[in-house]
C-alpha cells in the first residue's frame, strides 16, 4: 500500500 | 515533481490567493461560502498532520503552511472580522452532509489503520465535495461575482492537474494512489458543469449567471 511509500504529494 | 503537479499546486495557491485577497480588499464576504472554507480548513488541518513528523521537502512544508494559515485566516475574515457581510441566509448547505460519508469512506477505503492514514483518507473524501456549499451558494443566489468565479476556476484546475500528474506518474514511475485518483476525479467532475459556465460566459466578459 501507499503508506509505506512516502505521501509526497499535497 | 512535475509540470502537471507544480502548475496544480501553482494553481491552488492561486485559489487560495485569490479569495482572500478579494475578501481583505473588498473588507466583504458576500457570496462566499463560509462552510465551504471551513471544510477546506478541516480538510488541511487532517491532511497535513504529518506535518510535524516527517519532512519529505522545504516546498513540502511551507505548502503545507501555507494552506493552513490561508484557510484559517479565510475563515476568520468570513466569521469574524467581516462577519457583518456575510450571506448567512445563501449558505445553508449541511455540512453534515459531507462529513458524515467521508468519514465513513475513511474508515472503509484506507491504506494501513493507523490514525493518520485515516486522517488522510478522509481529507481525501473531504476535500472532493468541500467545494458543494459554495457552488450549492452560487446556484442559490442565482450568480457569482466574477472574482468568485476566478476563485472557482482556479481551485478546480488544481485536482484537474493533479489527474494529469497521477497518468505521468503512473506511466513514469508506476505511482498509483486510488484513493486520491477516484476523490481526484469526483472533485473535477463537480466542477465541469461551473467550468462550462465559466468559459462560456465569465471569458466572453459576462457575469456568471447560473440560470435559475
Amino acid at each position: 500500500g501507499l503508506s509505506k511509500k512516502v505521501k509526497d504529494e499535497l | 515533481m512535475n509540470l502537471f503537479r507544480l502548475m496544480g499546486d501553482v494553481s491552488h495557491v492561486l485559489a487560495v490567493f485569490i479569495l482572500l485577497a478579494k475578501i481583505w480588499r473588498t473588507r466583504s464576504a458576500a457570496g462566499i461560502s463560509g462552510r465551504s472554507q471551513i471544510l477546506f480548513t478541516i480538510v488541511y488541518l487532517a491532511r497535513y498532520m504529518d506535518l510535524f513528523f516527517s519532512f519529505i521537502s522545504l516546498y513540502n512544508t511551507v505548502m503545507k503552511l501555507l494552506f493552513i494559515s490561508a484557510s484559517c485566516a479565510t475563515v476568520y475574515l468570513i466569521y469574524f472580522k467581516f462577519r457583518a457581510t456575510y450571506d448567512g441566509n445563501h449558505d445553508t448547505f449541511r455540512i453534515e452532509f459531507v462529513l458524515v460519508p467521508s468519514l465513513l469512506l475513511a474508515f472503509i477505503f484506507h491504506y494501513s489503520m493507523s490514525f493518520f492514514e485515516l486522517a488522510w483518507s478522509f481529507s481525501i473524501f473531504l476535500e472532493a465535495v468541500a467545494i458543494l456549499p459554495q457552488l450549492f451558494m452560487v446556484t442559490k443566489t442565482g450568480e457569482a461575482e466574477n472574482i468568485t468565479s476566478h476563485y472557482l476556476f482556479a481551485l478546480g484546475s488544481y485536482r484537474a492537474l493533479y489527474i494529469l500528474n497521477w497518468i505521468y506518474r503512473y506511466y513514469t514511475e508506476g505511482h498509483f494512489d486510488p484513493i486520491a485518483v477516484c476523490a481526484g476525479i469526483v472533485q473535477t467532475i463537480l466542477y465541469c458543469d461551473f467550468f462550462y459556465l465559466y468559459v462560456t460566459k465569465v471569458l466572453q466578459g459576462r457575469k456568471l449567471q447560473v440560470l435559475p
